[in-house]
């Protein structure tokens, strides 16, 4: 499913 | 990940762990906020929940708990060090940081990506570090001491934020599907409060200067 934004950034 | 990403991790965390040492070696905080420093404690909390749940890489796991560990490692060693905590500007350090954490967290529940109990507390996390840096500045306007504010702390902590910029700027460039207004925004913002903050400690560390001239 959509798991929204990743946020990869720290 | 990019070149612009890792130099600013890399110098956002050397800008935590100079200042770490600082009050480590020196056995003193005068001149560092506090607040501030909770603050920063508190976006790390915050913005990396998803530590034990979204696994992204090593590097991005490791660096969460870096990160983490040294933020509370400061707030640690300026609330329960003996010989440190008796150097903290306990009466100029007054600005009522709580009111930051309940606007930016009010903001959050507005202002999101998704409403979810994550993306919550990362809009939140984003905000915060924004600001973060306010108790400081008002220190040091107040205090006008820069002994702990070393110049190391002060150069890495801009570097990040102007390599977070370019970062923003690359990933804008070359990415399809590159929308992370609230970071970008907020980082904006950030980076505004610290060219106010790097005004003052300029105008300080020239004073400071011009005091210690050889008699």
């Amino acid at each position: 499913g959509d798991r929204g934004q990743d946020h990869d950034e720290l | 990940m990019n070149a612009f990403r890792l130099a600013g991790d890399i110098t956002h965390l050397i800008s935590i762990l100079v200042l770490l040492l600082k009050i480590y070696a020196t056995k003193s905080c005068s001149g560092i906020s506090l607040k501030t420093q909770e603050l920063y404690a508190v976006v790390f909390l915050a913005r990396y929940l998803d530590l034990f749940t979204d696994f992204i890489s090593v590097y991005n796991s490791v660096m969460k708990v870096v990160f983490i560990l040294s933020s509370v490692a400061i707030v640690w060693c300026m609330r329960r060090h003996r010989a440190v905590k008796r150097s903290y500007d306990k009466e100029l350090d007054t600005f009522r940081h709580y009111y930051l954490v309940g606007a930016c967290f009010v903001f959050a529940l507005l202002v999101h990506e998704k409403f979810t109990f994550q993306e919550v507390f990362w809009a939140f996390s984003i905000y915060l570090e924004a600001v973060a840096i306010i108790p400081q500045l008002v220190l040091l306007q107040r205090s006008g001491n820069v002994d702990n504010l070393t110049g190391q702390y002060v150069f890495f902590l801009g570097a990040y934020r102007a390599l977070y910029i370019l970062n923003w700027i690359y990933r804008y460039f070359t990415e399809a599907k590159f929308s992370r207004w609230i970071a970008c925004i907020s980082g904006l913002v950030q980076t505004a409060l610290y060219a106010d903050f790097f005004y003052y400690y300029f105008l300080s560390w020239k004073n400071n200067a011009k005091l210690n001239l050889p008699a």
